[in-house]
């Protein structure tokens, strides 16, 4: 099954801007406004219905100093088990996949098994060890992931990663599942005399009282 | 569920970098709530390319340090927001901003607990300025302060003070919340608990019709 990215894939207006003032400069760009990333989104038939884009992907040129948070609720879902499991052995990480549409919570031994599949697809089409994927799904809790469109579509979207604002907007309305709007930002501050960037997507708007460490 | 990812170009040492991402994801997305559900997914994952060129930041006492922390804190505390913002059925963000605590850790959680409370959401939603239930939520949040030490300010408009609620305007204040949530604003609380140096932020949305309607229909 082909990818979709037609535009009305990623239509849905953007949040507003919430960033506190201080000693920097808001920009564009999104995860892509810091150099040396890419990303993109597409939608590949995840979501139970409807076009809206579901997969998306960040990649570092070179593996990247990674850290994670990650909710104490017990029942984690696979991913979060699996990103643990990666940031234990590795703190160098070269991408992160989300899809949407099915969170791949309380799926078991197979749901984790669904989670390994996909980080060895998207190792395979990035050429690097499974060790540098981090994995993040979001969306009905207790259903498994639509594997039969999921894997076909992880070496297919890999081929649609750029470094432009839009290709950062894509990834970050693939990822909202109630969401009526997409959340992205970034910043520019200098640091030791260089311009750094700083930037972000999320989502997130039902479901929600964090309480990661 | 809540999922995040952070970009950053600027060389880092590793262990500073996971406190970075640790204190700011502290400081903004376990800050927020919605509906008081903590999901089985919520992650926050970020990244540091070191292509920006600058020295390596090692020193966490450091200027270069401490600007970045504040950095990748304010762009969280922004994406965090938009979720609270953008919470289900919401209508209006809420900020509560909490002084006079013994600790920020202190202040933060009162103010997460006056954030998180669906009394006090319902009220905004009903656009009630109803300064009882938010001196309630603060009460039971788990830290001890005098209940002659609270103050409750809405918007520039001060509800209760010393302990006492305060003759305030009932009209103006429910026009405050009736416009700002006519435009998806930002209804602004301040609750004071004392004299302590302590100072926090939380964020939340009011809770309206519409949040059991989405999360009736949406399975499971």
């Amino acid at each position: 099954k082909a990818l979709l990215m037609d535009a009305e894939c990623f239509t849905i207006p953007a949040a507003p801007d919430l960033i506190p003032e201080g000693p920097w400069k808001k920009v564009a760009g999104g995860v892509c406004a810091a150099q040396g990333f890419k990303a993109t989104g597409a939608h590949a038939g995840l979501r139970a219905s409807g076009k809206k884009a579901d997969l998306a992907l960040v990649v570092a040129d070179a593996p990247a100093t990674a850290a994670g948070t990650f909710t104490q609720n017990v029942m984690c879902a696979a991913p979060v088990l699996y990103c643990k499991d990666v940031l234990k052995r590795n703190q160098k990480i070269k991408a992160v996949l989300t899809n949407a549409g099915q969170a791949n919570a309380a799926t078991g031994t197979l749901g984790y098994e669904d989670a390994v599949a996909t980080a060895k697809a998207l190792a395979a089409a990035l050429g690097c060890s499974t060790d540098e994927i981090m994995l993040q799904s979001t969306g009905v809790i207790g259903r498994r992931m639509k594997m039969e469109n999921f894997i076909p579509a992880i070496p297919e979207i890999a081929k649609t990663l750029g470094a432009s604002t839009e290709d950062a907007h894509r990834a970050a309305v693939a990822i909202t599942t109630t969401d009526l709007v997409s959340k992205e930002a970034a910043l520019q501050v200098q640091i030791g005399g260089k311009t750094v960037h700083v930037g972000g997507m999320c989502k997130g708007s039902g479901m929600i009282h964090p309480n990661m460490a | 569920t809540m999922l995040g990812v952070v970009t950053c170009d600027a060389a880092v040492a590793p262990e500073l970098w996971t406190q970075m991402v640790k204190r700011a994801s502290v400081a903004s997305f376990n800050s927020i709530t919605v509906d008081g559900d903590t999901s089985t997914n919520d992650c926050v994952i970020g990244l540091a390319s070191g292509a920006a060129g600058n020295a390596l930041v090692t020193d966490p006492n450091s200027a270069d340090a401490k600007l970045l922390d504040s950095a990748v804190t304010a762009l969280m505390q922004g994406l965090a927001k938009s979720i609270a913002w953008d919470g289900e059925g919401a209508t209006c963000l809420l900020e509560i901003e909490v002084k006079g605590a013994r600790s920020d850790d202190d202040a933060r959680i009162i103010a997460r607990s006056v954030a998180g409370s669906s009394l006090a959401k319902s009220a905004f939603f009903g656009h009630d300025p109803n300064w009882g239930r938010i001196a309630a939520a603060a009460g039971y949040s788990g830290i001890i302060f005098d209940q002659e030490d609270l103050g409750v300010q809405l918007g520039s408009m001060k509800l209760m003070e010393a302990g006492q609620p305060l003759a305030f305007d009932k009209a103006t204040a429910n026009k405050y919340l009736k416009d700002t949530c006519a435009k998806h604003g930002t209804v602004q609380v301040l609750v004071t608990v004392g004299k302590g140096p302590g100072k926090g932020m939380a964020w939340g949305c009011d809770l309206s019709y519409d949040y059991v309607k989405i999360n009736a229909e949406y399975t499971t």
